[in-house]
């Protein structure tokens, strides 16, 4: 099945 | 800090609604109200909070603060409140604790509890500002059914939405099942209306445990916000009186 992405790859860190 | 709450339920509702997905946060005080960001331990959801100074009368923040809470502690404590109690935070510069009352407004019952303040490393995400491609408002019961159901036969939502209407479709071991919504406009309830936006077709996958866990917030908003764009974060907002809100972003699952 598809994968669950984190949101580490969307949202940027500081 | 020192900001009253006319209605304790708001807070009780908020709390209620986050806490199984966050426990330790911090909740950052400055002249525009309480604000509070925090990500699910796997890092696929993230709880988005703003309390506008506005919800509250008075408000006063004369220095940034950020109160360190665990909220299974601020769970037990707001216990203590009922719904109508009318409720303070206060806290100190540099404080160790912070302080709630709760007041009853048709007795003399004054309660009030102090919590003690962790120090948090919460590592703070830049959220971008999207234009998201479909924006989906609906009654919060419907979503709330909507995620229920589905939850009952799979994992996973597949949510389309095309100029024709919104589409849930889920596939599991005993079979499959899908909810089509079209845009509707109820002309005796606007609140059950359902309104959609749409710049382009979007279709994305996403995990039904997380949504069956943002709807806990329900209760804080007859009607919620959809927003999507491929490949993107999904955003649930649930709006709150004087532009407060609280904003669930959950991260899609991609690929085969």
């Amino acid at each position: 099945g598809p994968k669950q992405q984190t949101l580490a790859g969307f949202f940027s860190r500081p | 800090l020192e900001a009253r709450l006319e209605q304790a339920a708001m807070l009780k509702r908020v709390v209620d609604a986050i806490k199984d997905l966050v426990q330790d946060c911090n909740f950052d005080c400055n002249d525009s109200g309480i604000a509070l960001q925090a990500m699910d331990n796997s890092h696929v959801a993230l709880v988005s909070m703003m309390l506008k100074s506005e919800s509250f009368s008075p408000f006063r923040c004369d220095r940034n603060i950020a109160l360190g809470i665990n909220l299974t502690s601020l769970t037990k404590v707001l216990r203590a409140a009922q719904g109508d109690d009318i409720l303070t935070l206060k806290a100190e510069d540099a404080p160790d604790v912070v302080n709630l009352t709760f007041e009853s407004p048709e007795s003399d019952r004054l309660s009030e509890y102090d919590i003690k303040l962790m120090d948090i490393d919460q590592e703070h995400l830049g959220i971008p500002d999207t234009e998201y491609a479909a924006t989906i408002t609906l009654p919060s019961s419907e979503f709330s059914r909507i995620t229920r159901d589905l939850s009952a036969l799979s994992e996973s939502v597949a949510i389309e939405c095309t100029k024709e209407g919104v589409k849930f479709t889920c596939t599991g071991d005993i079979g499959n099942g899908s909810v089509s919504l079209r845009q509707h406009t109820n002309v005796e309830n606007d609140a059950k209306s359902v309104d959609i936006s749409l710049t382009e077709p979007v279709a994305l996958t996403f995990s039904l445990k997380y949504l069956v866990n943002f709807c806990k917030a329900a209760g804080l908003s007859d009607r919620v916000r959809l927003c999507l764009s491929n490949e993107v974060p999904l955003l649930v907002e649930y709006g709150l009186s004087n532009n407060s809100y609280l904003r669930f972003y959950l991260a899609p699952k991609i690929g085969d």
